[in-house]
């Protein structure tokens, strides 16, 4: 049975797509069959994983939008285990084309029932914001990581996250938790990291993942080349970062 | 005739707020009367420039959707010559209130229309996405500034928000041009920086400011402080870059 978790924040540029894509290919390399939704018109998840969008015959938008089956949709990646539902800028009209439908927040969540069980992990990518696309990852998923840029505006929007979260768990989605909040771009060099991350820790306590991603632009790199940073570059900081997340993440679900 | 500039780009955190609030701060404290307009629910340029969004009477939303007369809702900051027009989470409502409505990339046009006279420089800061909000602020503008981070993810972003602005242009508003193209986060130590500098001068030519805004931590402080980088610390390399781009700025428009 497939765990679906949503990597979530509003906040723009605080590692989502770089923590779902690490994240997920660490999982697969340790022998997990592992999914990739990009819910991003950005598209970035599928760049970052080598997924060449000029030359794809389906897209997220087509299996929300158009009722293309999911097998047609699913594309593997250069990494073993690994299979995304990629996204290009098409989907950005979904935004509109939904607001005005019934149901609008549920089409993600069931055009993904056909597969759910081949997997034993999905990670959906969400755009930065807390409209449609980002209410329909949340309500296919059972949980939310929650990235969280170790500066001040970043700790600022946390309580309007978790604020939409709870109004989805209510209302839409009652499976739906937190399964942890992990620290991006840390420096420690910074106060403002050190004071984020005691605040955050002191009111999250148990919520908080102990594995810390500092700054390191390795990890800024790898998606030029549409690897992974354990493809891209298996001994740096930011690879072993992530694997540490990977054996932290899998432990506690 | 005061001049609309969009600060815009759909890639997240590249340093849209950041740029808006020193740019509009600098040039206020050159003695032209100058506006902000925060059109991002996630109200960081508001926060940013001090504004307490819980004692807010009203807010952008109020403007556009309520039809609140503009002088109710403009508030003065703690800098000489700005102005804001702040927003809080209940814009992130008006996209999907105004998703329904004809003519509806024109609200914040024709609610700004009254006092458009009054000030210098109008300068919007746009949440991280290409949605209505966005196309309200494009239609309401003369020019674009484009804050571009010096990473692979946001300069692939840059063609879909070039094309977007030509669209905007061919539709709705011929007078929309690029007033600019800044590059943000820079870190000379990086090849990735150097790389995305050199592309896109090459591309760009003249739309690229001379002014390059390098990474300093003193940038990502002051907003905790609600104070732009010219107030916070005016010895700051931060400061120092921003009173460049202003003047750069200034010159060319
Ligand atoms: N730990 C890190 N160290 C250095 N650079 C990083 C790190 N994490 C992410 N980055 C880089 O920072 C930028 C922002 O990260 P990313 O795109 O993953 O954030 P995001 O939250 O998905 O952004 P968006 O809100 O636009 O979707 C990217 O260019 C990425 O390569
Ligand atoms: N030159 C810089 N050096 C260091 N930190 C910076 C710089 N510019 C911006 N920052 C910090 O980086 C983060 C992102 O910047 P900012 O919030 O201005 O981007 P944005 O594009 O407005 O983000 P969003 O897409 O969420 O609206 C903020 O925490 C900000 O304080
Ligand atoms: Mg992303
Ligand atoms: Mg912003």
């Amino acid at each position: 049975m497939g765990k679906v978790i949503s990597v979530a924040n509003q906040k723009g540029g605080v590692g989502k797509t770089t923590t779902a894509i690490n994240l997920a290919a660490c999982i697969a390399l340790k022998g997990y069959k592992t999914l990739v939704i990009d819910s991003d018109p950005q598209g970035n998840a599928s760049s970052g994983l080598g997924i060449n969008r000029d030359r794809l015959k389906y897209c997220i938008y087509d299996l929300i939008i158009n009722e293309v089956p999911i097998k047609e949709v699913v594309c593997s990646t250069r990494v073993r285990n690994l299979d995304i539902i990629p996204a290009t800028i098409q989907l950005a009209g979904a935004e509109v084309e939904l607001a005005s439908r019934d149901n609008r927040e549920n089409y993600l969540k069931e055009s993904i029932q056909p597969i759910k069980d081949e997997y034993d992990w999905i990670f959906i990518d969400c755009p930065p914001s807390l409209g449609i696309l980002t209410l329909n990852a949340l309500n296919a998923s059972r949980s939310v990581i929650i990235p969280l840029q170790c500066e001040y505006y970043a700790l600022e929007g946390l309580s309007q996250l978790i604020n939409t979260i709870s109004l989805v768990k209510k209302r839409m989605n009652r499976d739906l938790s937190i399964e942890g909040i992990v620290f991006t771009m840390f420096d420690a060099r910074t106060n403002l990291s050190i004071q984020v991350v005691d605040q955050v820790k002191t009111h999250f306590k148990r919520q908080v993942y102990r594995t810390i991603i500092p700054r390191n632009v390795r990890l800024s790199e790898a998606p030029s080349h549409g690897k992974p940073i354990v493809v891209y570059d298996p001994r740096s900081k930011g690879a072993e970062v992530y694997q540490d997340l990977a054996v932290e993440v899998l432990k506690r679900a």
